[in-house]
This record gives C-alpha cells, structure tokens and sequence, in this order.
C-alpha cells in the first residue's frame, strides 16, 4: 500500500 | 446584501450532509454568479469542490462579493429543523457576524428563523485547472454508492480500471480479493440507468476506500455520479445537482512503493 498525497501536491494556492 | 432563495431546503441538507463528515468548517463564497465552496478534509488528503449557480435559485441577490465561514457541524444543526419541502432562504446584511437561516412549509402556516454565527477562516484557496481527462465514466450514483460500501467490508483500497466496455472495481484483503465490473449501457431506458464510458484510453488507479465512501454520502444529491481520472492526478468524483450546479471530490490516487 502506498501512501496518501496532499492535494496541495496537485493544485496550487490561489 | 445577500439574499438566496431555495425552493426545497431538502438541497441544502443534503448538500451539508454529504460534507460535513469530511470538512468542519468551510467558507461560502457567494457573488453574482451564485455560490461556490471550496475545502479540504483536515488532512488535505481530499478536497471538496461545491457550485450552484445563482440562475438555480428561486430568487438570487448578491450586491457584492462576500465569504461567508460556516461550522458545518451548526449549519447541519439548524438544517434539522427544516422540513424537506419547506423554502429556504439564506440572508445576510453586509458586514453582518451572522447569517439568517429562514424555513417557510409550502403553505406559509409555519416559518422558522435562525441566526447562526459566522466564523472568520483562513482558508486555503486552491486553483483547479481544467483538465481532459483519459477516462470517464457515468453511472447510477447508488450503483457506485453500493459497491464502494461493499468493496470497505473486504480491504481498504480500491482499483478503479476504465476500459472500453466499463469499469471494474477491484479490491484485496486479507481475506482474499475481488472485483464488481459494470458494464458500458447506454441503451437503459432511463438516463440515469445509464452507464457511459468515454475514454481516450484505458485508465487504473488505486483508492482509499474510506475517502470514497466519504463521497458516496452524497447519493442523494441526485441519481448519477461521473468519475474522470487520467495517470497519476486526483479522480473527479462529481454528483450533478440538476439544475443548480454540482458538487465534486478530488483525491489522489494511491502510489505505489
């Protein structure tokens, strides 16, 4: 099992 | 000021029921266009996405824009004492620390009002781009509602394949392992007995299941879910609110060690 991204990893702040 | 008008306070409940177990507070963003939501769970693990477009509302006034920071948990509260059918109104005056939560049952002989408080939040406002997906899938929202609660009492990740002929969702445990597919059908009747694959080519990514299971709570929003995923980037799980907009969940998939 891996592990879980933040999805801020993903998308960025506006 | 700021005026919102639903037709069934059933919406709103169920909008906040299908959140509240994965956020605790959030902020409406309300303007022109209508109102959006943004958050995450307090892991940043997943992210919820909410837009009703201001047209979808019985009546729709917003002077300026305003965010408005709810304790989800409170909003569920005063939602509890609303009656399914009643017309909901959400109000409140520029600058104002509360927002007015109005019920009114279909034949006015009832009419509820509550002030909840408005909370300040620093909350994170994350851009999502627009993205063309390698595979989507709608289906009935409860098919996908099942499954995923099926799949929980076996393991606790899911492998979600889309190919051309459906979906298959897979899961191991220590008991063994499994799989339910469904198969592509657009010939159903009714629409929202359908299931529909577009893909550009096939897809599989691995999911907790205890987030997916957070996202089911939204069945009831309306009949049919769409799942979009491409490699490597968070799977789309959007339940339509017809007429009104929509209400989307993002999650990473699983990586492999």
């Amino acid at each position: 099992k891996g592990g879980q991204t933040r999805m801020d990893t993903f998308f960025k702040s506006t | 000021m700021f005026e919102a008008k639903l037709n069934e306070a059933s919406l709103l409940k169920k909008i906040v029921e299908a959140i509240r177990e994965l956020v605790t507070d959030a902020n409406l963003d309300c303007s022109e266009a209508g109102i959006t939501m943004q958050a995450m769970d307090s892991s940043h693990v997943s992210l919820c996405a909410l837009n009703l477009r201001s047209d979808g509302f019985d009546h729709y006034r917003c002077d300026r824009n305003l965010s408005l920071g709810l304790n989800l948990a409170n909003l569920s509260k005063i939602l509890k004492c609303a009656g399914n059918n009643d017309v909901c109104t959400l109000r409140t005056e520029d600058d104002a620390d509360t927002l007015t939560v109005t019920f009114e049952s279909p034949k006015q002989e009832r009419i509820s009002e509550f002030e909840l408080k408005l909370i300040a939040l620093d909350a994170e406002h994350l851009g999502i781009p627009d993205t063309n997906y390698k595979a989507q899938v709608r289906m009935p929202s409860a098919e996908f509602q099942r499954i995923i609660r099926d799949l929980s009492v076996i393991g606790d990740t899911c492998s979600i394949a889309v190919g051309k002929d459906g979906v298959r969702f897979g899961v191991e445990g220590d008991l063994g392992s499994g799989s339910i597919s469904v198969k592509q059908n657009t010939a159903a009747e009714k629409e929202e007995e359908r299931v529909e694959v577009h893909m550009e080519e096939p897809v599989e990514l691995t999911f907790a299941l205890r987030y997916l299971n957070f996202f089911a709570k939204a069945t009831p929003l309306g009949p049919i879910v769409a799942l979009s995923m491409s490699p490597d980037v968070p799977v789309v799980v959007e339940f339509p609110i017809e007429t009104v907009g929509y209400l989307r969940f993002y999650l990473a998939p699983k990586i492999d060690e």
